[in-house]
């Protein structure tokens, strides 16, 4: 998280820090399922995925209840019984982060407490979220500064109007071809130097539903160019709540 | 003279019978049946030569050595002796007929062609229990006791307490050994009301089924040789049951009625070698054995149909009131039926009623519950609730809430009857110290 603050305790009770592919994070969902970028368990660009889903999930770590990285590996992992990845994302597709969402089942449910709690997952009709300059936090255990940063950071991010996303884009990306889908929306500041980076990936951005008094997950860090030289971009979630209530749900 | 074959019937007919019958003949007939019978003869035709006194032609007939009488004539002639119908019996099993014809049948030099007779007998019992029946010469002496007769027979028996002797008809005292298997019945000493014969010993056996309880009621009069010092010196009735002595009786005040509790009762009645008391008579009854009244060990127990009073074969069925449970010991039951015996206990002993205990309320994960009632247990009726760990998790129940109450069926039911627990889900979204930006 760059431009950033620390996050006291209790503050992300939802945030993860999972190291499947090196460093990433994730949100938990209920009390045993944790939603994350499906690019930190499968990144792009690995070439052919030769280690199947059930390894991967052997060898993931999830970590949950602290702000420390160092207190997060004292208290050890949440082993991970099963991995879902969105069928939509395609780790081939160097520049497309379309349906870049995963959820991670968790061997045993997670006892919540002041800092073990789950996110909510936006309600269906509410688009408010996404509109331009609805602010959100994101926490993270991200590089800072080129460091991956031992504490959990967190920063607060307008969403921006996906046309502004649009143009600005245009204007960076030059001849590559990354891909702005609708499952996607950006957030964040062209000049300001507050954004997440690399390791924040599966990080949920969220916020606070003034209605409920809850705190809903209206993104996923997924991708950026850069860090803080421009929007950052997430996955929507909400395109994608059917098919995570789909698997949760069928699991309870 | 022709024996007639002892057949129980036949026919007799004078000599060419139905032609007349020839002059100077003398023909005799011996009728015999088998014993305990005796004959019975009468004439279907009768035509002979009348003349007074039937001095000329005529049928004589004897039977146990006497005379029956001479016959002749034709039927409703002024002279002669027609039988008519009449029935010729004798006493014993024989009948002897004689015929006689003289040397002529005429009439003023005509000859009369008559025809002579056909008679006809038949064996008839012969009733021996009837005193007028009794044949002087018979050797056979009268029954004591009873006499039974039978077609072709009679046998004698004997009053109860006494036995038939090989002679078939006198009865001696026998009641070393009487057997009674009737639910009810009388036995007395021998020869009552009359004085009992000397040196008895006898035993009467009441024997019924299992589960019965004989009662003896003496009747009147009640007279057993006794002695004013000393207790019953000369003869004794004994009652005894199950080999346990009940009474020893004497004297002239007859005992009270007895239960004897047993269905198998022996009355041993001994005499020495003289006395004139009248003796004694019992009316013995039986009734089910009865069982103790059943009691309940507890205040929870319920005796379904209390009866006032409870005999062999009846039962009882104990149940226990909502929330508590049969025991018998340690052991649950699922019903409790207790069947009176035939000794008159109860085939098992009354259980005890156990309040419920549902045991232990399941954990409710990421929760716990609390007792609502004092003191905290899981008995009967006792009522918990369930809580989440909030705020991190908030409840889910059924219709039925979050209050558990122990059933009688031994569960915690809901307000609805499930058993289904709460669940805590995860409050999402609530952080309990969200990021809060003061300043501005």
């Amino acid at each position: 998280i760059l431009g950033g603050k620390s996050a006291g305790r209790g503050n992300f009770p939802w945030q993860a820090l999972t190291t499947i592919h090196g460093r990433g994070g994730g949100a938990l969902l209920g009390d045993r399922w944790i939603l994350t970028a499906a690019h930190i368990i499968i990144p792009k660009g690995q070439g052919e995925n030769e280690v199947g889903l059930d390894q991967l999930a052997e060898d993931a770590n999830v970590f949950l209840g602290h702000t420390s990285v160092e207190e997060l590996h004292k208290m050890g992992n949440h082993p991970v019984r099963r991995i879902f990845i969105h069928p939509d994302y395609n780790p081939e597709d160097e520049y497309n982060f379309n349906g870049d969402i995963a959820l991670l089942e968790l061997k045993y449910p997670v006892t919540l407490g002041p800092t073990v709690l789950p996110i909510c997952l936006p309600d269906t009709s509410n688009t408010t979220f996404y509109e331009d300059g609805h602010i959100g936090y994101v926490s993270g255990f991200g590089v800072e500064k080129n460091f991956l940063s031992n504490d959990l950071k967190y920063v607060s991010l307008p969403a921006v109007a996906r046309e502004k996303c649009q143009s600005w884009l245009d204007s960076k990306r030059g001849d590559i071809p990354i891909v702005f889908s609708e499952n996607m929306f950006c957030a964040g500041f062209l000049t300001v130097k507050q954004d997440t980076c690399q390791g924040d990936s599966g990080s949920v951005f969220t916020v606070l539903d003034t209605q409920s008094g809850r705190w809903v997950a209206t993104g996923i860090v997924s991708w950026g160019i850069g860090c803080a030289e421009g929007y950052g971009f997430y996955t929507k979630v909400l395109n994608y709540l059917d098919w995570i209530k789909g698997i949760v749900r069928e699991d309870r | 003279s022709s024996p007639v074959p002892s057949r129980l019937f036949g026919e007799i007919r004078s000599p060419g019978y139905p032609k007349p019958y020839p002059n100077n003949n003398i023909s005799t007939w011996d009728i015999r049946v088998p014993k305990g019978y005796v004959v019975k003869l009468t004439f279907r035709y009768f035509d002979l030569e009348p003349s007074e006194s039937c001095f000329y032609d005529y049928v004589k007939i004897k039977a146990d050595k006497k005379n029956l009488g001479r016959y002749c004539g034709q039927l409703g002639s002024t002279t002669g002796n027609h039988p008519g119908r009449k029935e010729f019996v004798s006493k014993g099993n024989r009948m002897h007929l004689a015929f006689h014809s003289d040397f002529s049948n005429d009439d003023n030099g005509t000859v009369i062609p008559y025809r002579g007779f056909l008679a006809y007998y038949q064996a008839v019992d012969l009733d021996e229990c009837d005193p007028n029946n009794a044949a002087e010469e018979d050797e056979r002496p009268q029954c004591q006791h009873f006499c039974h007769n039978y077609v072709g027979g009679y046998f004698c028996s004997c009053r109860t307490g006494y036995q038939l002797q090989s002679d078939h008809h006198s009865c001696k005292v026998e009641c070393s050994s009487e057997l009674y298997t009737e639910a009810s019945g009388y036995l007395s000493s021998p020869e009552y009301p009359q004085p009992y014969p000397e040196d008895l010993q006898c035993n009467y056996s009441i024997r019924l089924p299992k589960g019965l309880s004989i009662v003896l009621s003496f009747l009147e009069p009640f007279e057993i040789d006794d002695h004013q010092q000393v207790y019953c010196p000369y003869d004794q009735l004994k009652i005894q049951a199950r080999g346990r002595t009940i009474g020893e009786f004497c004297g002239k005040k007859s005992p009270d009625s007895i239960e004897t509790n047993s269905n198998e009762v022996d009355i041993l009645f001994l005499t020495d070698e003289s006395g004139f008391s009248r003796g004694w008579k019992i009316h013995y009854t039986s009734e089910k054995i009865k069982c103790p009244q059943p009691v309940p060990r507890d205040q929870f127990t319920i005796i379904r149909d209390l009866q006032p009073v409870y005999e062999f074969q009846d039962y009882f069925i104990a149940s226990c009131k909502t929330g508590y449970k049969l025991m018998e010991g340690n052991q649950t039951l699922l019903s409790f039926t207790a069947v009176c015996q035939a000794d008159g206990t109860w085939h098992q002993s009354m259980p005890h009623c156990e309040i419920v205990n549902c045991g232990n309320p399941a954990d409710l994960t990421n929760g716990a519950f609390s007792y609502t009632n004092k003191p905290a247990d899981n008995t009967y009726q006792s009522v918990i609730t369930y809580r989440c760990n909030e705020p991190y998790y908030h409840i889910v129940t059924g219709a039925g809430g979050d209050r558990f109450t122990c059933s009688p069926e031994g569960t915690w039911m809901d307000g609805n009857g499930q058993v289904k627990i709460p669940a805590c889900l995860p409050v999402c979204g609530k952080p309990v110290n969200p990021v809060i930006s003061v300043q501005r």
